[in-house]
Formats: C-alpha cells, sequence, structure tokens
C-alpha cells in the first residue's frame, strides 16, 4: 500500500527528508 | 596524395560496415526489450489480482483456532520483519485473525509527533519519491512518472486543459508551488495512517481500480501505476493551499477505511470503466489534526 501526499505550499517549502528513506508517522518531513 | 585519399576512403568504408550491423543490431535489441517488458506488463495487469485480493480477505477474516494464532502470526511477523514489542497488543493469542493483526494498533507514545516542522510523516513506510510537481506529472520513483491530471481526476470542466494548466489550476496561491511525496508500506509495516499536518477535508474521490504491486521494484517497472489502482483521494485545504492525501491500494491490500468516511466502500467492483470514479462532497468540512489517526490498509 501507498500514501500519496500533494501539496500547495511556498517555494522556499523545504523537505527534510531523503528518496528511499525510511520513516515513521509523526517524523518530520517538512516545513517552510 | 592519391594513395593516402584511398586509405582513407577504405578506412571509412570498413567503418561504415562496422557501424551499421552495429546500429541495427543494437536497435533490434532495445526494441526487443522494450516490448517484452510491454508483453510482461500486459500479462501481469492481466491477473485477477482483485478476485485473489478479495479472496484472500475473505480467509483472513476467518477466525483462527487459539492454538494456531501464535504459529501463524509469529510466521508472519518473522517472514515481514513486524516489530511486535511496538504493537498496542503483544499477545499474539489476542488476535482472531490476520487481518486483524494486520491493521494492529501501537502503543501510545511509541511515534512522538513533530512539532516544529509544518508536514509530519503520515505512516510508516519508505519514501519512494519526493519533490516539486513540475508540469502536472508526479514520479512515483526517479525517472518514472505519472499525470496529476489523471491521479486526482479531472471535472468535465477542466477535461480539456493540459496537465500544466491543470496543476496550475489547483494552487490558491499562483506564487506558490506544488510539492509531493510517496511512501510506500511494506507488508510488515505498521498498516493505519495518520494525517501529516492540520488541515480540512472537503472532497473525496475514489477510483476503483486495479490491484497491482506498488512494491518498488514494480513502481519502477510500470509508469503510471498509482494511476491504474484502486485509490481514495481526499482534497480540501491547508495554512498554504491545496493539500491532498491519497491511499493507493495494493494486491491483497485493496479494503481501505477511513475513520471520518463510513460511507466509504473499496474493492467492492469487479469491473469498472477505465479512470472512473465516484465523488463525495462533504457539506461541512471535516477538521483533520496533525497525527489524528485518518484510517487503515486491509487484507483484502
Amino acid at each position: 500500500s501507498t500514501i500519496v501526499l500533494v501539496f500547495e505550499a511556498p517555494l522556499n517549502f523545504d523537505f527534510k527528508i531523503t528518496n528511499n528513506q525510511k520513516v515513521k508517522y509523526g517524523e518530520p518531513m517538512g516545513t517552510v | 596524395v592519391k594513395t593516402k585519399t584511398e586509405a582513407v576512403r577504405k578506412s571509412r568504408r570498413r567503418y561504415v560496415w562496422f557501424i551499421i550491423p552495429l546500429g541495427f543490431g543494437s536497435g533490434l535489441y532495445f526494441y526487443n526489450k522494450v516490448a517484452d517488458v510491454e508483453r510482461k506488463v500486459t500479462l501481469y495487469r492481466k491477473m485477477p489480482l482483485k478476485a485473489i485480493s478479495r479472496l484472500w480477505g475473505k480467509v483472513n477474516q476467518m477466525d483462527l483456532p487459539v492454538f494456531l494464532r501464535k504459529p501463524l502470526i509469529g510466521l508472519y511477523i518473522w517472514m515481514f520483519g513486524c516489530k511486535i514489542d511496538e504493537a498496542e497488543i503483544e499477545d499474539l493469542q489476542h488476535y482472531k485473525n490476520l487481518g486483524e493483526f494486520f491493521r494492529r494498533e501501537l502503543k501510545p507514545n511509541v511515534r512522538p509527533i513533530d512539532l516544529d516542522h509544518q508536514v509530519t510523516s503520515p505512516a510508516d513506510g519508505k519514501v519512494l519519491h519526493y519533490g516539486e510537481v513540475t508540469s502536472g506529472y508526479l514520479e512515483q520513483v526517479k525517472g518514472v512518472t505519472y499525470s496529476l491530471k489523471g491521479f486526482l481526476g479531472t471535472t468535465p470542466e477542466m477535461a480539456a486543459v493540459d496537465d500544466d494548466n491543470f496543476q496550475r489550476n489547483l494552487l490558491r496561491n499562483p506564487e506558490n508551488a506544488l510539492y509531493h511525496c510517496v511512501i510506500y508500506l511494506a507488508p510488515g509495516d505498521y498498516h493505519r495512517f495518520h494525517s501529516p499536518t492540520d488541515w480540512l477535508i472537503k472532497h473525496r474521490r475514489h477510483f476503483p481500480g486495479e490491484l497491482l504491486s506498488v512494491n518498488p521494484g514494480v513502481a519502477r517497472w510500470i509508469e503510471g501505476l498509482f494511476n491504474f489502482n484502486e485509490r481514495v483521494v481526499y482534497t480540501g485545504e491547508w495554512e498554504h493551499g491545496f493539500f491532498s492525501m491519497t491511499a493507493v491500494g495494493a494486491t491483497n491490500v485493496g479494503s481501505i477505511k477511513i475513520y471520518c468516511d463510513e460511507a466509504l466502500s473499496t474493492n467492492m467492483v469487479k469491473k469498472h470503466p477505465a479512470g472512473s470514479f465516484l465523488d463525495e462532497e462533504f457539506k461541512i468540512a471535516v477538521p483533520i489534526m496533525k497525527g489524528q489517526m485518518l484510517g487503515e490498509f486491509n487484507l483484502g
């Protein structure tokens, strides 16, 4: 199964993840 | 000079006779490779994966005799590396069947919700791809794309709009950008999902679709995989404008439950016209808080 997020954000939105990274729910993904 | 020119011509002729068969041969090789992949994809898509998934779901809804619960669920834990120490109920005999174990809850506080970042992970899993959406296309894995318009679905008014303009039309503020992130949940992962931020759900679009595997290997192989599969797209708004969260089903995991949407029922239709969907407008937008448990994937 997969979860896909698509969202609008200002251009300075900064992802805090990398491809193939293992994540747990509640962990930071990004912020403006 | 004459001898030299003749030698150059001869060498060119030899070079041409070498390069033509080589080019032709490699062209044929790559054509066969592509045709072979296409044949395999067509064959794979023809497999009765929905029927298999429904059967698998029914089998796993049947209660197991108590003495079989520990060895059978234990085998699943061993095969897929589930972290049973994180589960709210560690006693395997408590789970009546594998389906119940699959949608297990976690102990409170094993997943603290980050407060410093606006978007947090909605699930336990692996990031397949993330980044800015460009020209109306999303990436399922690096280099393999699918159309945003096909993924979210369109309306009759927007059907003629090209991919780029479709993307632009979603933005509340034209100076913003559209971002995306794909998280893959492996069979052993915790299969409930949570809200990644504070937002308002305004609309649900359910695409009854196929149940192809969403394993990263298959995602690399089948372009537009997420546009074929059964999925539920929730759209609404957050602090910065448009926000959407989609649960995509997979082989043996086509049953999606959303706690604030009891009317939703997935993997029920055997046949469906390609690209068809069912819409549900929430007359009163549903406020969802960051970290709130939103739904679950189930076997079936």
